[in-house]
Order: structure tokens, then C-alpha cells, then sequence
């Protein structure tokens, strides 16, 4: 049991380490508080933000939290693969180029097999998307699907798309 | 593989029946607050029987019914299309419960194998012929009905009535389950943070 | 002390009527689980978009959730002025249309002489404000604040603000 | 009153002194994530002593102390400028030991009122002069210094060494205290909706 604990972190901490590095720029790893012992401790997520000291996750910016907690899902995602992905206004927090760099990420992620389905508000996401999904809601509240837009393709009926952001 | 099409019929903020469909590659979800964005990620989870009801934000399952028509039943049904190089496992890589699983999978494998017979139901003008249907999609269904004792919920796999647990084994073997960490939800990023390192650890006990 | 919290409970729900209305365009209201012996019970908040029925704000949408805090915090503002206001990214869930609407209430509510000091990636937030400090991080992660700028003038040294959204 | 200007010194991701000028109406903050925008809010906590060392993200006092420089000390300077028409309440409205503080209100009446003499420090090239200042503006500080003993924390009202109790006492009269809901910071907004109905209750009763 212990055998299996310490592959799974190995794995884990291994792919957090890389995709910290390319999502944020920076050093980042997974420290459990009782190496020897694992079951008796926790496990905290350490980052360094190029530039900055390595600090407690806790401690970071809004948007560098959200940053971290994305590569950490993903780390388990890499661990655990599933055929699909769905993702609900992950990018919240993330200025401009953060968001653009997840972006860029979930399009490399989805050109290597698995498929994404995410929902944004955010211009960078919808840009890098192969396609977008309208959805607006008629006055009386029920939900209208408007239009699969593919891109490269005549905008259509999506002025939900327009509306936001 | 991928998630073909999603058919939503009367639940949550889709009252009357939407076809969703889906590609693969990356696919974004857009639309103003309140639309219904994260209603179909919930019906995801739903269809799938991924998670509670609370965490679809109701409080019991006929919150789940449209509440804007008259009729008093839900369903959502999801298509997958398979794919030459999907890895299927043997096994559901994380069910807990995988000695007990394995009797299961074999009557499974019997009852719903490529070449089990397909019961039709509504028309579905949007999927092949019923020959290549078991040979190249996976349909999951669910549907609740409201009577006056109570809800009930009825899965089906493949157009035959199933179980929660049928449809975990042969989702698991895909990698497709409530253990895997394949759907975020709305506020969910937040939550990785907030846990404790304990918690945070026991992630990495279940998923080893 | 039942007469004051009555009194209270009177002023911050008739607030929240009408902020709500302008804010989400819709009826809400704070309602007390036990009207008779309020200290016994508690309370929550109900509200109903337009069209929509009523509903708890549990069960809500991220973005109407957001708005209806929001409503709710102006409520207990107003009840309680303050010489000045800080909100920090309080407009992340929100589409283009609702970010709108909360900036030009905050614009409203500073005319009438409170003073608003607002963190926003949001453009219309920004479009709204009379000035913006611009907060960059150099190199080593120490921050740099690059200048006020008042709206009506020269944008001069504020690339923060173009980076983000 | 309004908020003149933020003086933060070695304060988190400031190290030296960064003057903020601040205007009536209405300022936005903005920039990348992780530039410090949030660090000014909790400067602004910090300084009036409006909330712990947890919700400024600090496990400790120390840490609120910049970490790259290597001074052992950070400040906080915030200059209000009084108006006309402000409103002062005799007695702190939302003070729950109001009985307490009128005496100590009284003696600060004295200490502090409109000819207190207010002691010099560093230069503030930015303020009016001198006869001016204690007629215009109102100033609170507060500096943290780490020893090895422990960081010690102590608090300026007009220039005059004080106490965080007559600091709130005297902001409590323009309606500033840590009861009050005039600071949001980010993710507060979710918090309101998961409270429980009870804990949403109480802060009626605490406002009151
Ligand atoms: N059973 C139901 N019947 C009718 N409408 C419902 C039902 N359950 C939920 N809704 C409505 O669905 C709406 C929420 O939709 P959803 O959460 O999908 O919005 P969203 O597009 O994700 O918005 P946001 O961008 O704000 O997150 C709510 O306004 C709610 O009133
Ligand atoms: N004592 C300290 N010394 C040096 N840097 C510090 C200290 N405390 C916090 N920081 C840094 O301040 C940064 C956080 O700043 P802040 O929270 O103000 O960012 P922000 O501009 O609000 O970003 P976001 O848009 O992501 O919310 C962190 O990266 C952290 O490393
Ligand atoms: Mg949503
Ligand atoms: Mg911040």
C-alpha cells in the first residue's frame, strides 16, 4: 500500500513539476509533511514564481492560486487519464496572459487525443477553441442552445459570444 | 473516445428537448450569466451518475426537473463514439470494489457486448444505423420521474435498463469515473487551496 | 434588543429590494427562517431573476450568485455608510453585461460622495473608475506601482492595463 | 473623509517606500496576477488595524515583512483628508464596549483634537504644512519590527504613538471598524452565499 502511495506521488509530483513550469513560469513541487510515514502527515503544494521566493500556496495571489490548483489538477489528470475533459470557468482569476497560456495548454492537451469541453467567458479560451457552443437564455429563463460556431467559419448565431467580455 | 452528442430533455434549464452535439478536440462553452452553461456540465454529471445532487446544486432529486413545464420527468442521454485506439482495461482501474466487479464485468461483457442486441426506443435521427450503432457508439442514459411518493431515477446503457453500478464498471473501464479528477466545476479550483494537507493527500491515496 | 434587530433587519432588507432590482433586474429579499423569534433561526436570501422563479442562492448560477452577494454587501453598506469603500475582483464571475451594470452603480454611488478604491481586470470596471493606478511586478518580484492615470488623459505609463483581458 | 494617500514601506511585495496617491471617487487598481494589488488592500487592513494576520494571507506578523529586502521592519502610512460635511459621530456607532470608550474618548478629545500638537518625523514632502495638517488631514500608521524575540507592533494616530483600542474608537466615529463591510476582498463574494442562514442572521445582530 505504501509501495503504491509512493509510485502514485512520484508520478504526481513529477508532471506537477513540469506543467508548473510551463503554466506559470516557475519552480513548483508537492512536499509531504512526513516523508517516512505519509499516512500520518498531509501534503502541501509548494511554489516559486520566477522571481520570488518558494512560498506556501496559501500565501500566493488570487490568480497564482488559481494557477497552481490548475497544474495540480492536471498533474492527476496526466496520472489518470480520462477521454474527456470538462472544465467550468477555470480561468476566472487570471489576467490576460495567464489565461492565454491555459488556453494555449488545454489546445496542446486536446491535439494529443483527449477532448475538452470548457466553459468560459474568457476571449484567449474561446480564440484557441476548435469550437464554440452559444448558449443564451430566452425571457423566460429557459435555456437556448444557439449555434455550434466552428471556427474559421461565419460567426452565425452567436451573439451570446458577443455579449460577454 | 469522445462525447458524441448530449441530449438534454426537461432538466434543469432546458425545458423541452436539446441536442448538444460535441467534436472531438477542444470545445468551449460560452454564453451570458444564468444561460444555462454549467447546467450541461451537470447534466454530465447526471447522465453519468458522477456525483450528488447537492453537488449539482439541488437540494433533492426533482430540483433536477424543469420547473417551468408541466411534465414531471428528466432525462439526459449522452453518446459516445468510440475510437480504434481507445485503451480499454480490463478491469476499472480505480473501483475500489474490483474482486466484486470482476463476476459483474463478465455477465456484463455477455449482456452488453458488441454484438448484444439493441432495443429501440424514441426515434434518434441523429445516430447511424442500428448495425454500426454497438460497433462504434456507447449511449448512456438517465431519467427521473416525479410521482407522488417520491423520485425515481432509471439508467440506461446502451438503450438497456441498467444499474449505477453496471454503468461504473463499464465507464471505469474507460476512465471515466466519480474518483478521477476529469470534471472541474464552477468554484472548484478554489477548493485546492482551501483543503487541508491531509485532504490534499488523500487524493493521492485514491487515485494510487 | 428584538426592536433594534427588527429595525435593522427592516432598513438592510428594504435595501436589498432595490439594489437587487437595479442590479439583476429582478425581485429579491432577505427572508427570516423564524419571523417571530428571528434569534432562534436565520436567514436567507431569495431571489428571482427576471422570468425566473424564485430560488435560494444555493442554487443559482456562479455569475447570479456574484450578483446577488453583491446586492446583498450594498445592503449592509448603506445601512452602515462607510468614508470609504475597497472591493477586491468582486466582478470575476461576471458576464460583460453584468460587469457593466455593477460599475456604473459603483460610479453612481461615488458621485453621491463616497470614495471607491476598486481591484479590477475588468474593462468596464476600469472604463467606468476616474483614475487607475497601474501595479506591475518587476524582475524579482517586488512590486511597482506605475503611475495614476486619470481617464481623460494621456494613458502615458500604464502597460499593466493593456496586458490584462 | 477620503483616503489622501497609502505610504507602504517594506510592507509584503513593496520593499522601499511607495507613496499611492488616492482621489475622491472612483480609483480602480489594476495590473498582473501576483503585482500587489490585493497587498494594497490588505495595507490598508493592516494599517487600521481592521482584521488578523490570516486574512492578510500571513501565518505570522513577520510575514507580512518584505521578504527580499533585508530590513527587519515595514510601515504603513495612510493620510485621510477630512471634508466639511463629514459626519462624526460622537460615539463609535457599532463599538460594542461603548460604555468603555467614553472615557477614553474624552481623554483623546484632548490628546488628539483639532490643536494637539503633532510631532514631526520623517519628511512628508507630500502633506501641507504643518498648521494645516491636524485641520485637514488625519494620519494612522502602524510598523511591525521583527527581533529576535518576537515582531513587535506599534500604532501612530496623528503622528502620536497610540494604541490599536484609540484607533478604532477615533475611525469608529467616521464609521470605520472591523464590524463594518466596507472592505471586500477577493473571494469574499462566495463566502456570503455558503454561510449558513444562521451565521447570515448574526450579522444583522452584530449591526444592529
Ligand atoms: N429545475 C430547474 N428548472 C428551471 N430552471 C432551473 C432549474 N434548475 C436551475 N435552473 C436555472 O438555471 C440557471 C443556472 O444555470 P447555470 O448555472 O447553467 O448558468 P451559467 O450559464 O453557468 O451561468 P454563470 O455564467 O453565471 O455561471 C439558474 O438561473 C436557475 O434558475
Ligand atoms: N512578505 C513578503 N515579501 C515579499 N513578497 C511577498 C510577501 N508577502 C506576499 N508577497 C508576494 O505578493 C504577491 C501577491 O500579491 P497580491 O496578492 O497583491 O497580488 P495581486 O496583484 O492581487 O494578484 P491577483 O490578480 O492574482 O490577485 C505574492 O506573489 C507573494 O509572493
Ligand atoms: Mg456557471
Ligand atoms: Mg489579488
Amino acid at each position: 500500500k505504501l509501495v503504491s502511495f509512493k509510485k502514485a506521488f512520484e508520478h504526481v509530483d513529477g508532471n506537477f513539476k513540469a506543467i508548473f513550469q510551463e503554466l506559470a513560469d516557475g519552480q513548483g513541487r508537492l512536499v509531504l509533511t512526513n516523508p517516512e510515514q505519509p499516512f500520518t502527515g498531509g501534503m502541501t503544494i509548494e511554489a516559486q514564481p520566477r522571481g520570488k521566493k518558494m512560498q506556501r500556496i496559501e500565501a500566493m495571489s488570487g490568480g497564482e492560486k488559481s494557477l497552481t490548483s490548475l497544474a495540480f489538477v492536471f498533474s492527476l489528470q496526466r496520472y489518470l487519464p480520462a477521454p474527456f475533459y470538462a472544465l467550468d470557468e477555470v480561468d476566472m482569476n487570471l489576467d490576460g496572459i495567464n489565461a492565454e497560456k491555459l488556453a494555449h495548454m488545454v489546445k496542446r492537451e486536446s491535439i494529443k487525443g483527449a477532448q475538452f469541453i470548457v466553459v468560459s467567458l474568457r476571449k484567449p479560451m474561446i480564440d484557441h477553441s476548435d469550437q464554440t457552443v452559444g448558449v443564451t437564455q430566452r425571457k423566460n429563463g429557459i435555456t437556448k442552445v444557439t449555434g455550434v460556431n466552428l471556427h474559421g467559419e461565419e460567426l452565425g448565431d452567436v451573439e451570446a459570444i458577443n455579449e460577454v467580455n | 473516445m469522445y462525447i458524441y452528442q448530449i441530449e438534454i430533455d426537461n432538466f434543469k434549464s432546458f425545458s423541452g428537448q436539446t441536442v448538444i452535439p460535441f467534436r472531438k478536440g477542444f470545445t468551449t462553452v460560452s454564453g451570458p450569466n444564468g444561460s444555462g452553461k454549467s447546467n450541461i456540465i451537470d447534466s454530465i454529471l447526471f447522465c453519468l451518475g458522477l456525483s450528488s445532487s447537492r453537488v449539482m446544486r439541488a437540494e433533492k432529486l426533482s430540483d433536477l426537473v424543469n420547473n417551468l413545464s408541466k411534465r414531471k420527468e428528466a432525462k439526459v442521454r449522452i453518446v459516445f463514439k468510440k475510437e480504434p485506439h481507445d485503451r480499454v482495461f480490463e478491469e476499472a482501474l480505480d473501483s475500489s470494489n474490483s474482486t466484486q466487479s470482476t463476476v459483474l464485468e463478465q455477465a456484463s461483457q455477455l449482456v452488453l457486448g458488441e454484438n448484444a442486441p439493441v432495443k429501440k426506443h424514441a426515434p434518434k435521427p441523429e445516430l447511424p444505423a442500428e448495425s454500426a450503432l454497438s460497433q462504434d457508439f456507447i449511449t448512456v442514459s438517465r431519467r427521473i420521474r416525479e410521482s407522488s411518493s417520491g423520485s425515481s431515477s432509471t439508467y440506461y446503457l446502451n438503450e438497456q435498463v441498467s444499474t449505477l453500478t453496471d454503468i461504473h464498471e463499464y465507464l471505469g473501464r474507460y476512465n471515466i469515473s466519480p474518483g478521477c479528477f476529469n470534471v472541474m466545476m464552477q468554484g472548484d479550483v478554489a477548493g485546492f487551496v482551501n483543503m487541508s494537507s491531509v485532504e490534499r493527500r488523500k487524493i493521492i491515496d485514491e487515485i494510487a
